[in-house]
């Protein structure tokens, strides 16, 4: 048995409209720990990973391990119906196919859940996510392919259109930045990747969940953008960079 | 543009 209330469906309906362009079905992966989602885009260069902790939902009761595999634009759909403020609630029951009110049809997917190693990263900037969602919005009018590089002294954004390049520095702050201007960078050593600004526009998506965003970059790796939901934990969106033929 | 390449090529599938 599942029986989960969220007494805010906005969080929900915001987490939903964040990922529901990158990825059409997943399964939420519910157990007393908590449900989270993990599912790769449709060309498997980009994934996202998503968890919501217990103590962020009013009532949160999962007897057993169960997976629901969903199409994320129906329930997107179907939380349109609620309003911000209202209370959901998901039942699941073991041997059903559907949950809720809703009798929203459940799917069987066949996911492949990766396995992200807890790595440490050469680079790792935390900046405002709305100044994060400009830039890449801006840039993604200018040219395809970002290359993002951390020094030191801050982070840059360089983009070459067919007519023009874009460069945007921005700076790293003083300890006492308020915290909604603050862009703090830990470095082992300066980084450098390209990127598909398609797939970090899509990200940016989840702006609204959260006032900064942590970009974790290694040389050569998937770049990790990560936006931390005060009460339900955090979805990372992760991004393989480009690499030179 | 460079080369695209899969996540799968980073992360191994559990």
């Amino acid at each position: 048995m599942l029986e989960l209330r969220l007494t805010r469906a906005g969080l929900l309906k915001k987490v939903l409209e964040s990922i529901r362009d990158l990825v059409t079905d997943a399964n939420f992966d519910c157990a007393a720990t908590g449900c989270s989602l993990q599912a790769m885009d449709s060309s498997r260069v980009a994934m996202l990973s998503l968890l919501l902790r217990p103590d962020g939902f009013e009532h949160y009761r999962c007897d057993r391990n169960i997976s629901m595999g969903m199409n994320l634009a129906n329930m997107a759909r179907m939380l349109r119906c609620a309003s911000d403020d209202d209370t959901v609630t998901i039942n699941a029951d073991d041997a059903q196919d559907k949950i809720s009110d809703y009798e929203m049809k459940l799917m069987h997917i066949t996911s492949e859940n990766l396995e992200i190693p807890e790595a440490g990263y050469e680079a790792i900037v935390k900046m405002p996510a709305s100044l994060f969602a400009r830039i890449c919005k801006d840039l993604g009018t200018i040219g395809d392919t970002v290359m993002i590089s951390v020094t030191k002294e801050g982070i840059q954004f360089f983009t070459r259109g067919d007519i023009r390049t874009a460069n945007i520095f921005c700076r790293k702050t003083t300890p006492v930045a308020k915290e909604k201007e603050a862009i703090s960078i830990e470095m082992e050593k300066p980084v450098s990747l390209t990127l598909a600004l398609r797939y970090l526009i899509s990200f940016t998506k989840a702006t609204p969940l959260a006032k900064q965003v942590t970009i974790s970059m290694s040389y050569g790796r998937p770049i990790v953008v990560e936006y931390k939901m005060e009460i339900m934990d955090h979805i990372r969106f992760y991004l393989v960079p480009k690499v030179e033929e | 543009q460079g080369v695209q390449l899969s996540i799968t090529e980073f992360y191994r599938t559990t």
